[in-house]
């Protein structure tokens, strides 16, 4: 009300609760401003980090980004995606480093297991996913090869190719692989893991690299992802 | 749009940047260091009140209305983020993925009264 403002300097001017403290001040800010990232990143806290990526496979794989670029002194440099800065859903960008240690990796049929976090109920649109692989050759490299991505299904039936691509065979070389469709479906799934094995033809002597000595070179997946908004959807009837 | 120095009393600006190092949450959040949170303080008195941002718009009306009504003495103007900027954040979240999202109006830029 009128009478809390003016001459009375104990109150905020803009809302009328009493002034708090310096340090109570800041301490309330500080957890108001916490909760505002937690809520929109749609967190109910914050991750707990058990093991840390290592820093290489980091750097690299943020230098592989187009936005994310990296300083000198390891510090990154961020830019705003023009797109969606300006919507209310904005897109978001995941990178999501290949198991090394899981069972399908150790498989040794070039399977690679990626898990994400899926919120329930929330149904998102894959805009485009990459992966990405550094392949080297064991010997003195020579001619092409084919490679193959397939997402494997549960217990590894039911595999579905993702993508193929014909590389000359180089010491050592990152590749892309085009993966969106199979990520779409495996964000639609229920599944909390996304499987992909790995064939190769007139490269059996290349190593795709991914084990932890070679962190730098871990393999990972990049993948655009906007939440779908059903309201948008349009039916005919 | 005013920044809040130590003798400004009308609305403004405050910078309030809070280091994710000093609330232990730079193990999970990669870049940017901190964030400049920021908030508007100050007083807004009569005849600032109708500043551009926010307030040209449905609040400017109902506002204009209660005005012309006479109905203006019961009501003070408010103190409010006329400008927003997003956020860009790059963090790990639970399952070890690193994201990279732009989460929009997180960052006060300027204030201004309703």
């Amino acid at each position: 009300s009128p009478e809390q403002h003016g001459a009375d300097e104990s109150r905020c001017p803009s809302c009328g609760m009493p002034a708090l403290d310096k340090g109570s001040e800041e301490q309330l800010l500080t957890e108001i401003a916490k909760q505002q990232i937690l809520s929109k990143l749609h967190l109910k806290e914050r991750p707990n980090i058990t093991h840390a990526v290592p820093r290489a496979a980091l750097v690299t794989a943020l230098r592989k980004l187009h936005a994310g670029r990296v300083r000198q002194d390891g510090t990154l440099e961020l830019g705003n995606t023009p797109e969606s800065a300006q919507t209310r859903d904005p897109a978001y960008e995941i990178v999501s480093f290949a198991d090394t240690d899981h069972a399908d990796s150790a498989a040794g049929r070039g399977g690679l297991a990626f898990q994400f976090s899926k919120e329930r109920g929330q149904s998102l649109q894959i805009l485009q996913s990459t992966l990405w692989l550094y392949v080297r050759a064991a010997e003195a490299p020579r001619g092409k090869a084919t490679a193959q991505v397939y997402a494997a299904g549960p217990g590894g039936a039911n595999r579905t190719l993702l993508g193929q691509k014909q590389f000359e065979v180089k010491w050592g070389r990152w590749h892309t692989f085009t993966v969106t469709r199979g990520v779409q479906a495996f964000f639609d799934s229920g599944d909390k893991r996304l499987r992909l094995e790995l064939e190769c033809q007139g490269c059996q002597e290349l190593a795709v690299l991914g084990s932890p000595g070679n962190s730098s070179h871990q393999p990972f997946l990049v993948a655009q992802v906007r939440p779908r908004d059903e309201s948008h959807a349009i039916r005919r009837r | 749009s005013l920044s809040c120095g130590s003798n400004v009393s009308l609305c403004c600006k405050k910078d309030f940047y809070i280091k994710f190092r000093d609330i232990q949450w730079q193990d999970w959040i990669i870049a940017p260091e901190g964030y400049h949170m920021n908030y508007c303080m100050g007083q807004c008195p009569q005849h600032l009140a109708g500043a551009p941002g926010i307030a040209s718009s449905f609040h400017a009306t109902v506002f204009n209305q209660l005005k012309a009504n006479g109905i203006h003495t019961a009501i003070n103007s408010c103190c409010v983020p006329i400008q927003r900027r997003p956020l860009s954040i790059v963090y790990f979240d639970s399952t070890h993925s690193i994201v990279k999202t732009d989460i929009p109006d997180m960052i006060v830029e300027s204030c201004g009264c309703t």
